[in-house]
């Protein structure tokens, strides 16, 4: 009922388009990860670890592909897809909402080497290298890639020095378009090229970084790697001029990191043997 | 306050930049994790207790005498359904669930309780039946280490206009049908 729609590629069961408020543009999503760098802590060779994120090259892929199934329904349309026996997702799009929710799941990741895990989201946009991180919850804080506002910024660490602390939403624009990734926890995103966003989702790291944890960062759960699940929420609108709905993209936004964040509790009780009639 | 402050001693230790950013060692960790459980755990008391309060004030307002064994609703919480699990909904073939929205204006939830059924009638307070659906959990999910779940399928259904800082209770009974969803397409690529 609200136009919310998106395409998935059938020969590589990825996402291709999204199409909301009224656009429509090419959107692929998919899961990489970077190998964590192993050093020996003296000042240019640091590891990646608990404290510091430095990647050891550019990020892989986990899979160019991934397996598929469709459910269609009155209430909700759903994607499951599998990229590995580690990574999958479920894409997914309600009925009268207007989002489109990636349910992600990573994990146990396998380690040697140690491997910090993204998603990315590229679309066409023209960013002129410009993005947008909130700063926990409340104002957005333009964001330029491989600089500072207040200094020449030397770039020693082309990735890591690019990575922002996203507490709830990242954002992209392009004239009257914005596209904004909403996340259900803090994490560290950044736009490396234009058009494009990536989150870190999940992380293993072999050795620690030396700033005082003593111990590597590989987190454990009933005696395996943990696994991380969580979501995020995909909106695309106008920016200035106002959506189907006569809001702007960032009252939609602010409309649903609202009711994620405060969202409905659900309780559960016995019906103590009473029909409905009784009950009610 | 005695419940509160179980959840607040434990927000107040976490305040240390360790359990902010996640730089603790892994015990550590673990023992955040088990503080903020217990935490929970007393602020279900408190919950329960108000709830159960504002349904019983609401109650008494209707023609029916509201008359309940216990001296107040056990309102149950299922705080795994983040790994697709809930032993409250997978071992009942009937059940109520109240959605509270604790915001100041109207809003609509899609609920999703993981169930072991095929099919389930969900009547709203007007006693009108709801749209449901049911989809399989997906099978990455069913191999979460650690999940303890019978339940194969959620139950979709859309709480609808739950009024601002109030509640709506859906009765839920599990039918004969089949309506679980079967994939459109399935592909491996």
């Amino acid at each position: 009922k609200t136009d919310t729609e998106f395409e998935i590629d059938q020969k590589t069961g990825l996402l291709s388009r999204v199409h909301m408020n009224g656009r429509d543009i090419p959107l692929t999503q998919s899961f990489l990860y970077y190998e964590g760098f192993v050093g020996n802590n003296s000042v240019d060779t640091r590891s990646s670890g608990a404290y510091i994120f430095r990647p050891n090259g550019t990020a892989k892929s986990v899979s160019p592909s991934a397996n598929i199934s469709i459910f269609k329904g009155a209430l909700v349309n759903e994607v499951h897809q599998v990229f590995d026996d580690w990574v999958s997702q479920i894409v997914r799009v309600y009925n009268e909402e207007r989002y489109i929710e990636f349910d992600w799941l990573v994990g146990p990741i396998p380690i040697v080497p140690g491997k910090e895990v993204i998603t990315s989201y590229t679309t066409p946009m023209k960013t002129n290298k410009l993005f947008y991180t909130d700063s926990n919850g409340r104002e957005m804080l333009r964001r330029e890639r491989n600089a500072r506002p207040t200094w020449d910024l030397d770039v020693q660490e082309p990735i890591a020095g690019n990575y922002y602390p996203v507490t709830s939403k990242i954002v992209l624009t392009d004239g009257d378009i914005e596209l904004a990734v909403l996340t259900d926890r803090a994490q560290g995103g950044t736009s490396l090229k234009d058009g494009e966003v990536e989150l870190m989702l999940h992380r293993a790291c072999l050795h620690d970084d030396a700033f005082g944890v003593g111990e590597a960062l590989l987190e454990e759960a009933f005696g395996r790697g943990l696994v991380a699940r969580g979501s995020h929420y995909l909106i695309l609108g106008n920016k200035n001029s106002s959506n189907p709905d006569g809001k702007t993209a960032a009252a939609q936004e602010r409309d649903l990191a609202q009711q994620k964040l405060l969202s409905a509790w659900t309780f559960l009780s016995e019906t103590e043997g009473l029909t409905f009639e009784q009950y009610k | 306050r005695v419940d509160l402050n179980v959840m607040r001693e434990a927000m107040g230790v976490m305040q240390h930049h360790d359990a902010v950013s996640g730089t603790e060692k892994e015990h550590v960790a673990h023992d955040y994790a088990r503080l903020l459980t217990r935490g929970f755990d007393e602020c279900h008391i408190i919950t329960n207790a108000a709830l159960s309060q504002i349904v019983q004030k609401g109650a008494t307002k209707s023609e029916h005498n509201f008359h309940y064994e216990s001296d107040t609703m056990q309102f149950n919480s299922c705080p795994l359904l983040n790994v697709s699990q809930c032993s409250f909904t997978e071992s009942r073939n009937a059940f109520v669930v109240t959605v509270y929205n604790p915001l100041s204006r109207p809003v609509s939830k899609f609920v999703r309780l993981p169930v072991t059924g095929t099919s389930y009638s969900v009547r709203g307070p007007d006693g009108k039946r709801l749209q449901t659906q049911l989809i399989p959990v997906a099978p990455s999910i069913l191999k979460i280490p650690g999940r303890q779940s019978n339940a194969t399928v959620e139950l979709i259904f859309r709480a609808k206009d739950l009024p601002p800082l109030g509640f709506n209770s859906y009765y839920v009974e599990k039918t004969k049908k089949n309506i679980v969803s079967e994939p459109e397409i399935s592909r491996d690529t």
